[in-house]
């Protein structure tokens, strides 16, 4: 069931994302 | 400006992830981020079907915005 798929990203996949590249983002000049 | 710093943001990590600048990301962009970030291919395809909006395997600069404004809580394009 691809919804149920979409459903187990949840947040912490898209934080982890983001975050990785805010700090890929402020870690180099 | 909250919003306008979030917007800057958003295209500043939008960008990398479209290295090609070609105004899009696609899935296959995505995966090729495994190298430079922690997350499996998975998760990074997951991570691109949540944030993609119309399903037509494009991930515009509105929609990337979109998912970072809601991941950080700030409503943007309403």
């Amino acid at each position: 069931d691809p919804n149920m798929k979409a459903g187990a990203t949840s947040e912490g996949v898209l934080a982890n994302f983001f975050n990785s590249l805010l700090s890929k983002k402020t870690g180099s000049p | 400006d909250v919003q306008v710093e979030m917007l800057e943001k958003a295209r500043e990590l939008f960008q990398l992830c479209d290295k090609e600048e070609k105004g899009f990301i696609t899935k296959l962009d995505m995966q090729r981020l495994q190298s430079e970030l922690p997350l499996t291919p998975e998760q990074l395809e997951a991570v691109f079907e949540s944030l993609e909006q119309d399903n037509n395997g494009y991930l515009t600069p509105v929609e990337f915005s979109m998912g970072l404004g809601k991941f950080i809580g700030i409503e943007l394009y309403q």
